[in-house]
């Protein structure tokens, strides 16, 4: 473990407890994606198939239990929650997320560090994971100005891979043996992706002004 | 400590 994964994971969980606190403070889910939600739910319960037969460290699985338990409590809210429910922009979240749910899993039947189970789901998950905001990308444009939780969350979770890129490049020079392509390419794709948003958010941060996305 | 398969981050 170095800072830079603490400080990643952290900024993960930040990510996902400002999206708990918004839906939960303001029993509303306007300006956030359900799809981007459960392609998230997704890539963690592929991802954590090996919860229960490799035990790494408590914090590793506390936190896979945090990360899987959080993202299915916020599709269920956005799906199920009477109140919530009724504050989902369905008109506006139509991203086909089937061609991501599909590509990711071609390229991890072909694209994987070991031909098992666990390992194409592994990848899988990397994939997804990579290509799984852009729902939620797609639905900030499209409502235009955000309200700050909104794009605080997608904040803190394109931060939170930035910071993985950085332990990838501190253990690729600490440890002899370390190479993760699958993750840190994606990982790079996956900020990248990002990289505009940061733009317009830092813009509006320093102009003191909303958040205003190029429709 | 790595996992059997090698995937110790989250």
């Amino acid at each position: 473990m170095n800072i830079f994964r603490l400080a990643g994971d952290m900024t993960h969980l930040i990510s996902v407890l400002v999206l708990l606190l918004k839906i939960y403070a303001t029993k509303s889910c306007s300006g956030i994606s359900l799809k981007t939600q459960e392609l998230y739910a997704i890539v963690f319960v592929t991802r954590y198939l090996d919860l229960f037969t490799d035990f790494i460290s408590l914090y590793n699985t506390v936190m896979k239990l945090v990360f899987i338990g959080s993202s299915l409590a916020i599709v269920w809210c956005m799906r199920y929650h009477r109140v919530v429910r009724r504050s989902y922009d369905r008109e506006l979240d139509t991203f086909r997320y089937w061609i991501l749910l599909g590509v990711s899993f071609i390229l991890a039947l072909v694209l994987h560090e070991k031909f098992t189970l666990q390992e194409v789901f592994w990848a899988f998950s990397i994939y997804l994971e990579a290509v799984a905001i852009l729902p939620q990308l797609v639905l900030l444009q499209r409502s235009g100005n955000v309200d700050n939780l909104a794009g605080q969350y997608v904040f803190f979770l394109g931060a939170y891979r930035a910071f993985y890129i950085l332990n990838w490049i501190y253990r690729y020079l600490t440890e002899q043996r370390f190479t993760r392509w699958i993750s840190c390419v994606s990982g790079l794709v996956q900020t990248a992706l990002y990289a505009d948003f940061f733009y317009y958010y830092f813009i509006s941060w320093k102009n003191n002004a909303k958040l205003q996305l190029p429709a | 400590s790595s996992s059997i398969n090698g995937h110790d981050e989250l």
